[in-house]
């Protein structure tokens, strides 16, 4: 057990390193993760929802015990939030995958709409700096709905989901349906939908990714603004933020860049 | 290598003495290499951490790892643990007749694990990766 083990523990750097010895050493374990520069992260939020599901994946990872390829010791980091949010079909991607990805939502703000007009929400996600050789296996995007209070019991809506085709300014954008279910008012955790093909259309073409739509209606097909359902928006607490994660396979080798 | 022929015989009575020398010679290194267990090739314990290296900003888990390395001694008799290679055990040998010409085989892992790697790119994406080839499983002599 390293972590108790202080002298195995202690710091791996036993003597002051020089900048330059810095430097290199940053650069080669840098260059071994595939990385061209130390990431700078502008948000720093363990907490919130995106990373608080990935670490659920690498705690499923670490406890899978050498047998699987994964060495001990390793500590599971475990949440504090409640169950694990990762699924069984999560885990069962997982296997099958070299790299996972979550993304944040790039959309600041949740449009509000006068009520004879469609209500809807706009997701944007930024898929563009995947690392060249990993190909999609599975994508999902997931959006939490709370309990509502303020609805009756037996009360449903249907909820769906659309990728952007193509945006006009002068009327509502063209789009494509991806999923649509009905969920119970009373109904309350993440709702989870497959956007495997849209990932997959998003990262050959770029110039494509307008975002996914979501919208809500009544059981009578009026159009419901989605902080009614209870679906958690941007002004929602942070660990229950929408977020997208995708699950890649690699193509090809890494090959490390000549020194 | 073979002798030359009858005609050396008397020469080859010598030689023979000679050999029975060198192989008691042998048998005596043998002996001395068999007995330094504790020099053995075999993994040692090294410790990699994220957060020595100031990284704790970006990199969610681990906060570091256990790497290992190889270290030691690839001498004659390779026992069985040191899991040598049938080459190894042949240069091994080699090693013993001609030191100074031919080295002694290395001690260095012969498997390796993956670990895995969560953390935060420039976008605040996170990203959960498999490396591999990263953790010494086992070490033996090449």
């Amino acid at each position: 057990n390293f972590t108790l083990d202080n002298e195995v523990h202690s710091s791996f750097i036993h003597r002051r390193l020089k900048s330059q010895e810095r430097r290199e050493m940053q650069r080669e374990i840098l260059s071994i993760l595939g990385l061209p520069h130390r990431p700078r992260p502008h948000l720093h939020g363990k907490h919130n929802a995106a990373p608080m599901f990935m670490l659920d994946l690498y705690n499923a990872m670490s406890t899978e015990g050498e047998e699987d390829g994964y060495s001990y010791p390793y500590k599971p980091v475990f949440t504090t939030q409640g169950p694990p949010i990762a699924t069984l079909q999560d885990n069962n991607f997982l296997n099958d995958a070299d790299m996972v990805m979550s993304f944040v939502n790039l959309v600041e703000h949740d449009k509000e709409f006068l009520p004879v007009r469609r209500h809807h929400r706009e997701f944007r996600f930024d898929l563009s700096r995947i690392p060249e050789g990993e190909a999609v296996t599975a994508a999902e995007f997931r959006i939490y709905k709370d309990f509502v209070h303020e609805r009756f019991d037996n009360e449903t809506f249907r909820i769906s989901v659309y990728q952007v085709l193509e945006e006009h300014s002068d009327r509502e954008s063209d789009l494509f349906l991806l999923d649509s279910r009905v969920i119970w008012a009373a109904e309350e955790g993440w709702l989870v939908f497959d956007v495997t093909v849209t990932s997959n259309h998003w990262v050959i073409n770029p110039g494509r990714n307008l975002g996914l739509q979501l919208a809500l209606e009544s059981t009578t097909g009026e159009s419901v603004n989605p902080r009614v359902a209870g679906l958690i928006g941007r002004s929602g607490p942070q660990n229950k933020q929408p977020f997208m994660v995708a699950f890649f396979k690699a193509t090809e080798v890494h090959l490390r860049s000549i020194r | 290598s073979a002798p030359a022929g009858t005609k050396q015989r008397n020469a080859n009575r010598s030689k023979g003495a000679n050999k029975s020398q060198e192989a008691l010679r042998v048998a005596n290194v043998a002996e001395n290499s068999s007995a330094d267990q504790k020099q053995a090739c075999k993994k040692h314990e090294l410790y990699v951490s994220f957060r020595d290296l100031g990284w704790q900003d970006w990199i969610i888990a681990p906060e570091g790892y256990a790497a290992y390395y190889c270290e030691g001694e690839c001498a004659f008799p390779l026992n069985s643990y040191m899991n040598a290679t049938n080459h190894a055990i042949v240069q091994t040998l080699v090693h013993l007749i001609n030191p100074d010409t031919i080295p002694k085989p290395c001690c260095a892992p012969t498997q390796l694990h993956a670990i895995s790697v969560l953390y935060f790119d420039d976008s605040s994406n996170v990203i959960l990766k498999k490396y591999r080839n990263m953790v010494v499983r086992a070490c033996g002599c090449h």
